[in-house]
């Protein structure tokens, strides 16, 4: 197109050296290219036809086939699931951002069970990394979001069998919102207040398996589901979860840090944070990830403005581009250096977050809460300031943002639900706040 | 703010709300491409609105009111305090990484973004500036003219900017950002993909509008 090659005859700087820049490393961004060319290569990763037009199920069962071909071709594709990066940008191109059966199990479950599994309970990650058993992370419930202290459901020690007896007591104590959990999961890491001899000990973590590995049936005690569509992200089966005096052996209480003895003594983690280490974790990632939205959104506004022509600034010169308005450009270009900012930013935490992780390991835990403070701000600030530049991009397309083919629809959706998961934003700032009249 | 007020010593994350610091603003006077001013203004706006919610804080405790009972009272402003916090912290690790890039040409643009950066948040947050006289309404008026000189100098690198991503058309899905800029006739391809474009004729027109159209 004749504007586009205009636009990039005009740029000052090497936008493969940018890209480095980025995406952390030459190496790196070349990488993604690979992968980028090697599902191009690949019709079986593709979708049939625009995700656009697929209805709820349709869209599920897509994700679903893309999710395990793709898994089952690593190898081919010459992707090492070590390698989280990859496998990231991996799924950005085959699956797309509304999510899969595997989302949770990839970036919650397993990280979940890396950070609070005791020696003795190693088993569960390698199942969960071979993917013997698929699951998520159930904290949230209909009634109690962020305030984790309110949660309703307990896990009840029974000293004479040894085991915990998870129940939920009221409708609000349901678990409710945790992806993948309705439809999708087997097992599933849930928050509970731990309660030994009528003594309750506040929200620990359980492994719990919720259905039969060769049915998919519920176990007798579960009453699991889908919570039903949503503004975004409808691939991802958002679950309900409740507990009639279910049982667990002792051993499914993750004991890294906590621990129940057969006797039901009960000993204190180092630090009260230490439980967190799963949202911590997610946090951390979100403010790239939001960085990645904004530039998706912006990528698409940017891109379509250098082409679309519309109005006379001089008569008789003929239209212009619209990127060529001020207000255009007022409505973009600080947009996208929110985008940048985030970017750096989000790198800048991620690299204190690796250094806390391993100072906790060894059992040092001073750092941890100035990083959960920070990152309570961040997620509020950044997630807002997302769903932002992304209604800026949408509107700068004029009507054409409106429809889905601009896919700003979908990227706003899953953007914004980043304000109200892992935490509410109010409270994100109320927490951060508590840090800053003690500092 | 606690540990600030009563001189105890600060970690690097909260470090400005104990720094000497001027009254008065110097944005204005920076020499070329010396924005550390305008950093200087986010620890200013921080600094201020953290020690103002402490302050209402104790007020509304002093008043008889119970400590969560003032947290709430409070709250809007502790938020307000929360976000310049980390909006300061944003800034800061954006001026940080953009100095850390060796390529000169990616540097420059990068400082242009950063500038215009530290300029719209600024503008956005001025009525933290403003109210005590930190900043002058005519250094209000210098950081809108230099953010719209920075609008017109990024301008030729917008699509290049963007390009730099690197998304494939396949990640973006997005038929108005496709990279080769043909946007109409895939809208129209698109379009026709409609399941209302499976048939011609829906069967709500015999089924209600036929019949409307005859009553």
């Amino acid at each position: 197109h004749p504007d586009m090659a205009e636009e990039r005859r005009k740029a000052t700087f090497d936008t493969d050296e940018m890209a480095a820049v980025i995406w952390g490393s030459k190496k790196y961004m070349m990488r993604r290219r690979e992968i980028t060319k090697k599902v191009e290569e690949h019709p079986e990763l593709h979708d049939p036809y625009s995700q656009a037009f697929m209805t709820r199920e349709e869209g599920v069962e897509n994700a679903a086939r893309k999710a395990t071909t793709m898994i089952r071709m690593l190898d081919e594709l010459g992707v090492d699931p070590l390698q989280f990066e990859d496998v990231f940008h991996l799924t950005n191109e085959v699956i797309g951002i509304a999510g899969h059966p595997l989302a949770l199990h990839a970036v919650m479950f397993i990280p979940t069970l890396q950070a609070q599994c005791s020696d003795e309970q190693q088993h569960w990650i390698d199942l969960a990394y071979n993917r013997r058993i698929i699951g998520t992370y159930a904290q949230t419930e209909m009634g109690h979001g962020t305030n984790l202290k309110k949660l309703e459901t307990t896990a009840t020690y029974d000293p004479k069998t040894q085991e915990f007896v998870l129940h939920s007591p009221t409708r609000t104590s349901m678990k409710w919102w945790p992806g993948n959990l309705g439809k999708s999961s087997n097992h599933a890491v849930v928050v509970a207040n731990l309660v030994i001899n009528g003594e309750n000990y506040g929200p620990h973590n359980f492994i719990v398996q919720l259905r039969d590995l060769e049915t998919h049936q519920p176990m007798k005690g579960i009453t699991v589901g889908d919570i039903g569509p949503k503004l975004a992200y409808n691939d991802t089966d958002n679950g309900f979860l409740s507990f009639d005096h279910y049982r667990i052996p002792r051993l499914n209480m993750l004991m890294k840090h906590a621990r129940v003895a057969p006797d039901g003594s009960y000993t204190r983690p180092p630090h009260a944070k230490v439980g967190y280490s799963a949202m911590v974790y997610v946090r951390t990632h979100m403010i790239t990830h939001q960085a990645m939205f904004a530039a998706y959104a912006l990528t698409t506004a940017v891109r379509y403005s250098a082409v679309r022509r519309q109005g006379e600034i001089k008569p008789g010169c003929g239209e212009v581009k619209i990127l060529d308005y001020q207000t255009q450009q007022h409505r973009l270009l600080p947009q996208l250096a929110r985008a940048y900012a985030f970017m750096f930013t989000g790198r800048a935490v991620k690299s204190v977050h690796a250094r806390v992780d391993k100072d906790v390991a060894k059992g040092k835990v001073d750092e941890m809460a100035e990083l959960h403070y920070i990152l309570s701000g961040l997620k509020a600030v950044v997630t807002h300031l997302t769903g932002e530049a992304i209604e800026q991009a949408r509107m700068s397309c004029g009507g054409h943002g409106y429809s889905k083919a601009s896919n700003i629809f979908e990227i706003y959706g899953v953007a914004i639900g980043g304000c109200t998961y892992e935490g509410e934003n109010m409270v994100m700032l109320q927490q951060l706040a508590k840090y800053l009249m003690r500092a | 703010a606690n540990a600030a007020q009563s001189g105890e010593g600060l970690s690097s994350l909260v470090h400005y709300l104990v720094k000497p610091h001027e009254k008065h603003s110097l944005i204005d006077k920076e020499p070329n491409n010396d924005y550390s001013a305008h950093l200087l203004a986010f620890e200013w706006a921080a600094r201020r609105q953290v020690m103002k919610a402490y302050e209402r804080l104790l007020s509304l405790t002093s008043r008889g009111l119970s400590g969560e009972e003032a947290w709430n009272e409070n709250a809007v402003e502790l938020n307000r305090a929360a976000r310049l916090h980390t909006r300061l912290y944003i800034a800061q690790k954006f001026y940080d990484s953009v100095h850390t890039v060796v390529d000169a040409g990616c540097r420059a643009v990068l400082e242009d973004l950063l500038h215009l950066h530290l300029n719209y948040e600024l503008i956005d947050m001025a009525y933290y500036l403003l109210e005590d006289g930190y900043l002058s309404s005519q250094q209000l008026d210098h950081m809108k003219e230099d953010m719209y000189r920075l609008l017109v100098k990024l301008r030729p690198n917008a699509v290049s900017l963007v390009d730099s991503w690197d998304y494939s058309d396949r990640e973006l899905r997005s038929v108005l950002g496709r990279k080769d800029g043909h946007v109409y006739e895939h809208l129209y391809k698109w379009a026709q993909d409609s399941q209302l474009n499976r048939t011609q004729v829906l069967p709500s027109f015999e089924k209600y509008l036929k019949p409307m159209m005859k009553e």
